[in-house]
């Protein structure tokens, strides 16, 4: 319910842009700037990679033990209410029968959709820049040598943060499945999400989810290259692909490796690149 | 290029080449036997309406095709159960009660075809998930698989086709549409054709959803 408010939420704000939603509630207050989290590269050209967040920051895997403070800039986002129509309900005659989209009921169900006000914390990367230079990350770390060691996986920093600074309320409509008398049902869910300051509760939801100010939904982050020796740099450019440095390829382990030799169009570059289809 | 991979206001006839790729890797589903065919489209049509545990699927299939060994635990049990259930239907048989820490794989071809299908229901948004199981429950999935085949270089295709036949009835059609709309397919309808072009910058949504089109069908029993 919170995935599909955040995931709504980046698609109409920062559709094809960097902003990842944030999956999980148990997550937000995870979200520290410069922490770390892995990116996960997927098989299919058609895939969006999966970040997991890690509970250390990056002055924790830096080798000197001096901490780096970053330069939060802070700044308004923007106040998100949306309201949308939802299509799927209706039902359609068909030769053979009706066929029930939703609950069966016709016409469309409005859903609204608020945020409230948003504010963006982003690291002052220049300061950052300055801050980190000659530094370098101790690849012996237990947490990294787990990372090194599942290939896929891309080492990155919490760049910047969209936060709420109201309470919001989040609902959920379950409609259920129908099947009565030749009529055919689909379940469906919808989520509505308003900023409720009232507390005021929305009748006809089954589930609702309240979330406190400063809860974070959406997030953006640079992924790190890391050379052998422990230097690194942040991936700026848009060309530019994190990872590690590797002294040797290995080759795949995957059953796919053989199985998939035709379809080749399929893959998404960073699976050929690390040998995961041979 | 990777942001736009697949050309605007072009005619569906642009997947026809890597869909006849596709063809091969679904063979698996083709030749289950009946029973087994059936069970599994059954399920997959009844996790096109769970959104999470389709994810939570996905997650686990991507462990287990790269050598992984999948992380079940933060799941419900339900949802556990529900996993294990379809995992069994493909051949992944659950040991013990720490699911899939102890797995056997029997086929890893119906794995890998099982792995594809569910990426791409899984990349689809819940609203093109409701029309696609409406369309599977409408039966025009066959038809829509034969699209890519018979459009012209424009886009249009008869339909005096027989192939295409159930696309004349108008419900059907609406239904129809709507899934293309949701992955970016413009349909049209004249009284004796139909026009099937992609809009403008579709992304990777046509061939998404036409990977998904080509799963279910070749699991639908009435494929050679």
């Amino acid at each position: 319910m919170f995935a599909k408010a955040t995931r709504n939420f980046v698609r109409e704000t920062d559709s094809g842009g960097d902003l990842i939603p944030v999956s999980h509630l148990n997550a937000s207050d995870k979200l520290q700037l410069l922490s770390l989290v892995t990116k996960r590269k997927k098989f299919w050209c058609w895939q969006k990679p999966k970040y997991h967040f890690l509970a250390v920051s990056l002055s924790d895997v830096l080798t000197e033990d001096k901490p780096i403070k970053p330069v939060i800039v802070e700044s308004d986002f923007a106040k998100y209410t949306g309201k949308f129509e939802d299509v799927v309900q209706g039902s359609i005659e068909t030769s053979f029968g009706k066929i029930s989209l939703g609950a069966g009921a016709k016409g469309c169900v409005e859903s609204q959709s608020s945020f409230g006000n948003l504010r963006k914390q982003e690291v002052d990367l220049q300061q950052l820049m300055k801050d980190v230079k000659d530094r370098m990350i101790n690849l012996n770390s237990s947490l990294l040598q787990q990372v090194i060691e599942r290939k896929r996986e891309v080492l990155c920093i919490l760049r910047e943060k969209i936060i709420t600074t109201q309470r919001c309320t989040i609902s959920e409509h379950v409609q259920t499945e129908e099947k009565v008398s030749g009529l055919l049902g689909c379940s469906t869910k919808i989520v509505q999400v308003s900023v409720s300051d009232s507390g005021s509760m929305m009748k006809d939801s089954s589930v609702i989810l309240e979330i406190p100010p400063a809860t974070t939904i959406a997030y953006g982050v640079i992924e790190l290259f890391i050379k052998c020796d422990g230097q690194f740099e942040f991936c700026l450019l848009d060309e530019q692909q994190g990872g590690f440095e590797r002294e040797s390829s290995e080759g795949s382990t995957s059953p796919h490796s053989m199985l998939f030799r035709d379809t080749s169009f399929l893959y998404h570059p960073d699976a050929v690149d690390n040998g995961m289809y041979s | 290029g990777a942001e736009n991979p697949i050309p605007s206001h072009t005619s569906l006839s642009v997947l026809k080449e890597g869909l006849s790729q596709l063809k091969a890797q679904f063979q698996p589903f083709v030749k289950l036997p009946e029973d087994k065919q059936r069970a599994l489209y059954k399920s997959l049509c009844e996790l096109l309406l769970h959104e999470e545990t389709l994810t939570a699927l996905e997650d686990v299939l991507d462990a287990l095709c790269t050598g992984d060994k999948p992380d079940l635990k933060e799941l419900k049990p339900a949802q556990q159960q529900e996993l294990a259930d379809f995992l069994q239907l493909v051949g992944c048989s659950v040991q013990d009660e720490l699911l899939l820490q102890n797995y056997q794989l029997q086929d890893e071809e119906l794995l890998s075809a099982v792995h594809l299908l569910i990426s791409a229901i899984s990349e689809l948004s819940d609203y093109t998930l409701v029309l696609l199981r409406a369309c599977s429950d409408l039966q025009v999935v066959p038809a829509l698989c034969c699209l890519p085949y018979i459009a012209s270089a424009d886009g249009t295709l008869a339909l005096s086709s027989p192939l295409v036949a159930t696309l004349t009835d108008r419900g059907r059609f609406d239904v129809v549409q709507r899934l293309f709309a949701s992955t970016n397919i413009n349909l049209e309808r004249t009284e004796s054709s139909v026009k099937a072009v992609t809009m403008r910058e579709p992304r990777f949504f046509p061939l998404v959803l036409y990977v998904a089109l080509y799963g279910l069908h070749s699991l639908s029993g009435t494929v050679e």
